[in-house]
Protein backbone atom coordinates (compact mmCIF):
# COMPACT_ATOMS: atom_id res chain seq x y z
CA UNK A 1 0.00 0.00 0.00
CA UNK A 2 1.60 3.46 -0.93
CA UNK A 3 0.07 5.46 1.47
CA UNK A 4 -2.36 8.62 1.10
CA UNK A 5 -2.30 11.14 -1.75
CA UNK A 6 -4.24 14.24 -2.22
CA UNK A 7 -4.85 17.04 -4.68
CA UNK A 8 -7.06 19.76 -5.23
CA UNK A 9 -7.51 22.69 -8.17
CA UNK A 10 -9.59 25.49 -8.73
CA UNK A 11 -9.95 25.57 -12.02
CA UNK A 12 -7.60 25.54 -15.39
CA UNK A 13 -7.12 28.30 -18.18
CA UNK A 14 -5.92 31.11 -16.04
CA UNK A 15 -5.20 34.67 -17.13
CA UNK A 16 -1.92 35.01 -18.42
CA UNK A 17 -2.26 38.52 -16.59
CA UNK A 18 -3.45 37.45 -13.43
CA UNK A 19 -2.14 39.90 -10.73
CA UNK A 20 0.52 38.42 -8.48
CA UNK A 21 -1.79 39.01 -5.67
CA UNK A 22 -4.57 37.18 -7.02
CA UNK A 23 -2.15 34.11 -7.51
CA UNK A 24 -1.00 34.53 -3.91
CA UNK A 25 -4.90 34.25 -2.87
CA UNK A 26 -4.92 31.39 -5.11
CA UNK A 27 -1.81 29.54 -3.54
CA UNK A 28 -2.66 30.26 -0.23
CA UNK A 29 -6.11 29.04 -0.59
CA UNK A 30 -5.03 25.98 -2.57
CA UNK A 31 -2.41 25.49 0.90
CA UNK A 32 -5.66 25.65 2.97
CA UNK A 33 -7.68 23.07 1.53
CA UNK A 34 -4.84 21.09 1.00
CA UNK A 35 -4.15 20.87 5.09
CA UNK A 36 -7.46 20.59 5.22
CA UNK A 37 -7.24 17.47 3.78
CA UNK A 38 -4.16 16.15 5.41
CA UNK A 39 -5.49 16.14 8.84
CA UNK A 40 -7.99 14.25 8.08
CA UNK A 41 -6.27 11.78 6.26
CA UNK A 42 -3.76 11.44 9.05
CA UNK A 43 -7.24 11.03 11.63
CA UNK A 44 -8.08 8.15 9.17
CA UNK A 45 -11.33 9.91 7.60
CA UNK A 46 -11.77 7.70 4.24
CA UNK A 47 -11.45 8.93 1.06
CA UNK A 48 -14.99 10.07 -0.27
CA UNK A 49 -15.64 11.89 3.61
CA UNK A 50 -12.32 13.86 2.51
CA UNK A 51 -13.38 15.04 -0.86
CA UNK A 52 -16.45 16.08 0.48
CA UNK A 53 -14.72 18.01 3.52
CA UNK A 54 -12.05 19.83 0.72
CA UNK A 55 -14.76 20.96 -2.07
CA UNK A 56 -17.15 21.96 0.31
CA UNK A 57 -14.45 24.61 2.00
CA UNK A 58 -13.08 25.32 -2.10
CA UNK A 59 -17.47 26.22 -2.64
CA UNK A 60 -17.55 28.63 0.51
CA UNK A 61 -14.63 30.77 -0.59
CA UNK A 62 -15.62 33.60 -3.51
CA UNK A 63 -12.05 33.06 -5.51
CA UNK A 64 -13.29 29.88 -7.45
CA UNK A 65 -15.67 29.38 -9.67
CA UNK A 66 -17.98 27.27 -7.71
CA UNK A 67 -20.53 27.50 -4.94
CA UNK A 68 -19.78 31.50 -3.91
CA UNK A 69 -17.97 33.26 -6.63
CA UNK A 70 -19.54 31.28 -9.13
CA UNK A 71 -19.77 31.72 -13.09
CA UNK A 72 -22.81 34.20 -14.04
CA UNK A 73 -25.54 33.04 -16.39
CA UNK A 74 -26.61 35.42 -19.61
CA UNK A 75 -29.45 36.13 -16.63
CA UNK A 76 -26.81 37.14 -14.14
CA UNK A 77 -27.88 34.08 -11.90
CA UNK A 78 -26.25 31.12 -10.50
CA UNK A 79 -26.63 27.02 -11.73
CA UNK A 80 -24.56 25.30 -9.99
CA UNK A 81 -23.42 21.35 -10.23
CA UNK A 82 -21.48 19.30 -8.65
CA UNK A 83 -20.51 15.24 -8.88
CA UNK A 84 -18.94 12.87 -6.18
CA UNK A 85 -17.73 9.30 -6.45
CA UNK A 86 -16.54 6.61 -4.41
CA UNK A 87 -14.02 4.76 -5.54
CA UNK A 88 -14.84 1.71 -3.40
CA UNK A 89 -18.12 0.42 -5.14
CA UNK A 90 -18.28 2.98 -7.45
CA UNK A 91 -21.11 4.84 -6.06
CA UNK A 92 -21.87 8.28 -7.18
CA UNK A 93 -23.76 11.11 -7.08
CA UNK A 94 -24.47 14.38 -9.26
CA UNK A 95 -27.03 17.68 -9.42
CA UNK A 96 -27.44 20.46 -12.19
CA UNK A 97 -29.03 23.39 -11.67
CA UNK A 98 -28.92 23.81 -8.19
CA UNK A 99 -29.54 27.93 -7.10
CA UNK A 100 -30.19 28.29 -3.61
CA UNK A 101 -28.10 24.95 -2.28
CA UNK A 102 -25.25 26.29 -0.26
CA UNK A 103 -22.97 23.52 -0.82
CA UNK A 104 -24.14 21.43 -4.15
CA UNK A 105 -20.86 18.79 -3.18
CA UNK A 106 -22.80 17.95 -0.19
CA UNK A 107 -25.85 17.36 -1.97
CA UNK A 108 -24.20 15.74 -4.55
CA UNK A 109 -23.13 13.30 -1.53
CA UNK A 110 -26.75 12.66 -0.38
CA UNK A 111 -28.38 11.55 -4.09
CA UNK A 112 -26.19 9.26 -4.04
CA UNK A 113 -26.53 8.27 -0.13
CA UNK A 114 -30.48 8.84 0.21
CA UNK A 115 -31.96 8.73 -2.86
CA UNK A 116 -32.35 5.67 -5.50
CA UNK A 117 -30.33 7.49 -8.13
CA UNK A 118 -27.25 8.78 -9.25
CA UNK A 119 -28.40 12.78 -10.65
CA UNK A 120 -30.65 15.12 -9.79
CA UNK A 121 -31.35 18.26 -11.62
CA UNK A 122 -33.23 22.16 -11.08
CA UNK A 123 -36.26 21.96 -9.67
CA UNK A 124 -36.13 18.11 -8.17
CA UNK A 125 -32.29 18.55 -6.96
CA UNK A 126 -33.86 21.62 -4.96
CA UNK A 127 -36.92 19.62 -3.63
CA UNK A 128 -34.80 16.94 -2.62
CA UNK A 129 -32.42 19.41 -0.99
CA UNK A 130 -35.68 21.11 0.94
CA UNK A 131 -36.26 17.26 2.54
CA UNK A 132 -32.89 16.59 3.17
CA UNK A 133 -33.00 19.43 5.27
CA UNK A 134 -29.54 20.89 3.73
CA UNK A 135 -28.47 24.77 4.66
CA UNK A 136 -30.27 26.81 1.51
CA UNK A 137 -30.04 30.87 0.80
CA UNK A 138 -30.38 33.06 -1.79
CA UNK A 139 -29.19 33.47 -4.93
CA UNK A 140 -27.65 36.31 -4.02
CA UNK A 141 -25.40 34.61 -1.54
CA UNK A 142 -23.47 32.88 -4.64
CA UNK A 143 -23.07 36.27 -6.90
CA UNK A 144 -19.83 38.69 -6.54
CA UNK A 145 -19.49 42.70 -7.60
CA UNK A 146 -16.26 40.59 -9.42
CA UNK A 147 -18.81 38.25 -11.37
CA UNK A 148 -20.83 40.68 -12.05
CA UNK A 149 -18.21 43.05 -13.76
CA UNK A 150 -16.94 40.02 -15.36
CA UNK A 151 -20.48 39.65 -17.22
CA UNK A 152 -20.49 42.88 -17.96
CA UNK A 153 -17.10 42.09 -20.27
CA UNK A 154 -17.81 38.84 -21.70
CA UNK A 155 -21.59 40.64 -22.81
CA UNK A 156 -19.83 43.37 -24.68
CA UNK A 157 -17.39 40.84 -26.25
CA UNK A 158 -20.28 38.43 -26.65
CA UNK A 159 -18.46 35.30 -26.09
CA UNK A 160 -18.96 32.37 -23.63
CA UNK A 161 -15.89 32.21 -21.27
CA UNK A 162 -14.55 29.09 -19.03
CA UNK A 163 -12.34 29.72 -15.89
CA UNK A 164 -10.73 32.60 -17.62
CA UNK A 165 -10.16 35.89 -15.81
CA UNK A 166 -9.42 38.07 -18.37
CA UNK A 167 -7.88 41.27 -17.75
CA UNK A 168 -9.74 44.44 -16.41
CA UNK A 169 -7.39 47.00 -18.81
CA UNK A 170 -8.06 45.74 -22.78
CA UNK A 171 -7.84 42.95 -23.91
CA UNK A 172 -4.55 41.24 -24.96
CA UNK A 173 -3.82 38.49 -27.63
CA UNK A 174 -4.25 35.67 -24.87
CA UNK A 175 -7.25 36.61 -23.67
CA UNK A 176 -10.68 34.18 -24.14
CA UNK A 177 -12.69 37.72 -24.86
CA UNK A 178 -12.93 37.27 -28.54
CA UNK A 179 -14.74 39.54 -31.42
CA UNK A 180 -17.85 38.17 -33.16
CA UNK A 181 -19.32 35.63 -34.00
CA UNK A 182 -20.13 34.33 -31.14
CA UNK A 183 -17.21 31.93 -29.66
CA UNK A 184 -17.13 29.60 -26.88
CA UNK A 185 -13.81 29.20 -24.97
CA UNK A 186 -12.08 31.28 -27.28
CA UNK A 187 -12.95 28.96 -30.13
CA UNK A 188 -15.65 29.76 -33.25
CA UNK A 189 -19.29 27.97 -31.52
CA UNK A 190 -18.86 26.05 -34.63
CA UNK A 191 -16.22 23.80 -33.35
CA UNK A 192 -19.13 22.86 -30.95
CA UNK A 193 -21.58 22.77 -33.57
CA UNK A 194 -22.13 18.84 -33.31
CA UNK A 195 -23.41 19.01 -29.95
CA UNK B 1 -14.27 24.81 -10.94
CA UNK B 2 -12.90 22.87 -8.27
CA UNK B 3 -12.09 19.53 -7.28
CA UNK B 4 -10.56 17.49 -4.91
CA UNK B 5 -9.37 13.72 -5.65
CA UNK B 6 -8.16 11.61 -2.45
CA UNK B 7 -6.74 8.60 -1.75
CA UNK B 8 -7.13 7.02 1.72
CA UNK B 9 -4.64 5.02 4.04
CA UNK B 10 -6.53 2.09 2.91
CA UNK B 11 -6.10 2.37 -0.73
CA UNK B 12 -9.61 3.82 -1.80
CA UNK B 13 -10.10 6.40 -4.16
CA UNK B 14 -12.65 8.97 -4.32
CA UNK B 15 -13.26 12.26 -6.25
CA UNK B 16 -15.77 15.30 -6.72
CA UNK B 17 -15.64 18.29 -8.33
CA UNK B 18 -18.28 21.28 -8.04
CA UNK B 19 -18.36 24.38 -10.38
CA UNK B 20 -20.84 27.57 -11.34
CA UNK B 21 -20.37 26.65 -15.33
CA UNK B 22 -19.46 29.30 -17.80
CA UNK B 23 -19.97 33.18 -17.95
CA UNK B 24 -22.81 34.43 -19.63
CA UNK B 25 -23.67 30.53 -20.52
CA UNK B 26 -27.55 29.27 -21.49
CA UNK B 27 -29.52 28.86 -18.77
CA UNK B 28 -30.38 25.23 -18.59
CA UNK B 29 -27.13 24.30 -19.80
CA UNK B 30 -25.24 21.55 -18.41
CA UNK B 31 -21.48 21.22 -17.97
CA UNK B 32 -18.88 17.71 -17.69
CA UNK B 33 -18.58 18.29 -14.06
CA UNK B 34 -21.50 17.03 -12.51
CA UNK B 35 -21.66 14.37 -15.65
CA UNK B 36 -20.06 10.97 -14.13
CA UNK B 37 -17.02 9.60 -16.16
CA UNK B 38 -16.58 13.08 -17.84
CA UNK B 39 -16.04 15.59 -15.27
CA UNK B 40 -15.67 13.33 -12.21
CA UNK B 41 -14.60 9.28 -11.97
CA UNK B 42 -13.64 7.31 -8.77
CA UNK B 43 -12.72 3.39 -9.20
CA UNK B 44 -11.09 0.65 -7.35
CA UNK B 45 -7.74 2.04 -9.62
CA UNK B 46 -7.81 5.98 -9.38
CA UNK B 47 -9.59 9.31 -9.06
CA UNK B 48 -10.12 12.15 -11.21
CA UNK B 49 -11.61 15.09 -11.56
CA UNK B 50 -11.50 17.85 -14.23
CA UNK B 51 -11.78 21.66 -15.24
CA UNK B 52 -11.74 23.69 -18.74
CA UNK B 53 -14.06 23.77 -21.44
CA UNK B 54 -17.12 21.02 -20.88
CA UNK B 55 -18.15 20.68 -23.79
CA UNK B 56 -14.50 19.50 -24.78
CA UNK B 57 -14.33 16.94 -21.54
CA UNK B 58 -17.68 15.33 -22.09
CA UNK B 59 -16.91 14.17 -25.70
CA UNK B 60 -13.38 13.22 -24.58
CA UNK B 61 -15.22 11.20 -20.89
CA UNK B 62 -11.99 12.75 -20.00
CA UNK B 63 -12.27 11.30 -15.95
CA UNK B 64 -13.13 7.99 -17.00
CA UNK B 65 -10.20 7.73 -19.99
CA UNK B 66 -7.12 8.31 -17.22
CA UNK B 67 -8.99 5.05 -15.48
CA UNK B 68 -9.52 3.06 -18.81
CA UNK B 69 -5.66 3.82 -20.06
CA UNK B 70 -4.57 2.61 -17.02
CA UNK B 71 -6.71 -0.49 -17.21
CA UNK B 72 -6.69 -1.47 -20.45
CA UNK B 73 -2.96 -0.27 -21.87
CA UNK B 74 -1.32 -0.80 -18.38
CA UNK B 75 0.40 2.60 -17.90
CA UNK B 76 0.84 4.32 -14.73
CA UNK B 77 -0.70 7.59 -13.53
CA UNK B 78 1.43 10.23 -14.74
CA UNK B 79 1.52 8.35 -18.12
CA UNK B 80 -1.75 7.95 -18.50
CA UNK B 81 -2.71 11.68 -17.59
CA UNK B 82 -0.61 12.99 -20.24
CA UNK B 83 -1.60 10.27 -22.61
CA UNK B 84 -5.18 11.47 -22.38
CA UNK B 85 -4.94 15.20 -21.91
CA UNK B 86 -2.68 14.87 -25.36
CA UNK B 87 -4.77 12.70 -27.14
CA UNK B 88 -8.47 12.83 -26.43
CA UNK B 89 -9.27 16.36 -26.25
CA UNK B 90 -8.93 17.64 -30.35
CA UNK B 91 -9.25 21.31 -30.05
CA UNK B 92 -10.32 21.39 -26.30
CA UNK B 93 -8.58 23.15 -23.23
CA UNK B 94 -8.78 21.46 -19.77
CA UNK B 95 -7.04 20.05 -17.18
CA UNK B 96 -7.38 17.59 -14.53
CA UNK B 97 -6.14 16.05 -11.09
CA UNK B 98 -5.59 12.14 -10.20
CA UNK B 99 -5.07 9.60 -7.36
CA UNK B 100 -4.19 6.02 -7.89
CA UNK B 101 -4.41 3.47 -5.26
CA UNK B 102 -0.80 2.88 -4.75
CA UNK B 103 -0.85 6.65 -3.19
CA UNK B 104 0.46 8.06 -6.50
CA UNK B 105 -0.57 11.59 -7.37
CA UNK B 106 -0.72 13.09 -10.91
CA UNK B 107 -1.57 16.15 -12.96
CA UNK B 108 -1.74 17.51 -16.73
CA UNK B 109 -3.71 20.60 -18.50
CA UNK B 110 -3.22 22.10 -21.99
CA UNK B 111 -4.12 25.43 -21.15
CA UNK B 112 -2.87 28.47 -19.88
CA UNK B 113 -1.78 27.54 -16.15
CA UNK B 114 -3.76 24.92 -13.66
CA UNK B 115 -4.74 26.18 -9.98
CA UNK B 116 -3.84 23.15 -8.59
CA UNK B 117 -2.33 21.59 -5.22
CA UNK B 118 -0.86 18.19 -4.30
CA UNK B 119 0.40 16.29 -1.48
CA UNK B 120 1.10 12.67 -0.31
CA UNK B 121 2.11 11.00 2.50
CA UNK B 122 5.38 10.63 2.42
CA UNK B 123 5.96 14.38 2.85
CA UNK B 124 6.05 15.78 -0.52
CA UNK B 125 3.34 19.47 -1.39
CA UNK B 126 3.28 21.25 -4.25
CA UNK B 127 0.53 24.29 -5.18
CA UNK B 128 1.24 26.05 -8.28
CA UNK B 129 -0.46 27.94 -11.33
CA UNK B 130 1.81 27.78 -14.45
CA UNK B 131 3.62 25.25 -16.18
Amino acid sequence: MGGWAIAVHGGAGVDPNLPLERQEQAKVLLTRCLNIGISALRSSLPAIDVVELVVRELESDPLFNSGRGSALTEKGTVEMEASIMDGHGRRCGAVSGVTTVKSPVSLARLVMEKSPHSYLAFSGAEEFARRQGVEMVDNEYFITEENVGMLQLAKEANTILFDYRIPTVGFDKCSAVVENPLQMNGLPISVYAPE
Amino acid sequence: TVGCVVVDGEGRCAAATSTGGLMNKMSGRIGDSPLIGAGTYACEVCGVSCTGEGEAIIRGTLAREVAAVMEYKGLGLQDSVDYVVKERLDQGKAGLIAVSRNGEVAYGFNCIGMFRGCATQDGFMEVGIWE
